[in-house]
């Protein structure tokens, strides 16, 4: 059987998958100050699985966009056209579960080429294993 | 009522992987 250590260098999502390598790739990236691409990622899954029917999923839209798309560390890694897509969802009222999925896929990519293969050669990471 | 910051904290979280 597979170890847990050994699943997480086999691709980000599977590290992103469970909950200690989370965990661990969450405190590397507050020590290098990226944190926020993180959490936007799980915002995006989080989104996703939001019932669109319900008032609070707007509220929840705008917030990514504001936290995230407008102003953070994400928003210099989204191209520009991506940004004012979700801007102008946002704006409209037209939300839908997949509004965030191309700003998600621009950070996924950002986190594989660069801070997931830090992590991997991180001391946080080697003293773990 | 949430915040929209508790809303999204939330919302973070239930995307979070569960213990193994």
């Amino acid at each position: 059987l597979e170890s847990p250590v050994s699943r997480w260098t086999r691709s980000l999502l599977s590290l992103l998958a469970d909950q200690d390598g989370a965990q661990l790739f969450r405190s590397f990236l507050e020590r290098e100050a990226a944190v926020d691409t993180l959490d936007f990622w799980f915002a995006c899954n989080g989104f996703r699985q939001m019932d669109l029917r319900e008032p609070k999923t707007l509220r929840v839209a705008k917030a990514i966009h504001k936290r995230y798309v407008e102003h953070s560390a994400v928003s210099r890694h989204l191209k520009p056209a991506t940004r004012s897509y979700i801007k102008d969802t946002i704006k409209k009222q037209q939300i839908d579960s997949a509004m965030f999925d191309q700003a998600q896929t621009e950070i996924q990519t950002l986190m594989e080429e660069n801070s997931y293969q830090m992590f991997l050669t991180s001391d946080i990471y080697l003293q773990y294993i | 009522y949430d915040s929209e910051d508790d809303l999204l904290q939330k919302c973070i979280s239930s995307a979070m992987p569960k213990k193994r």
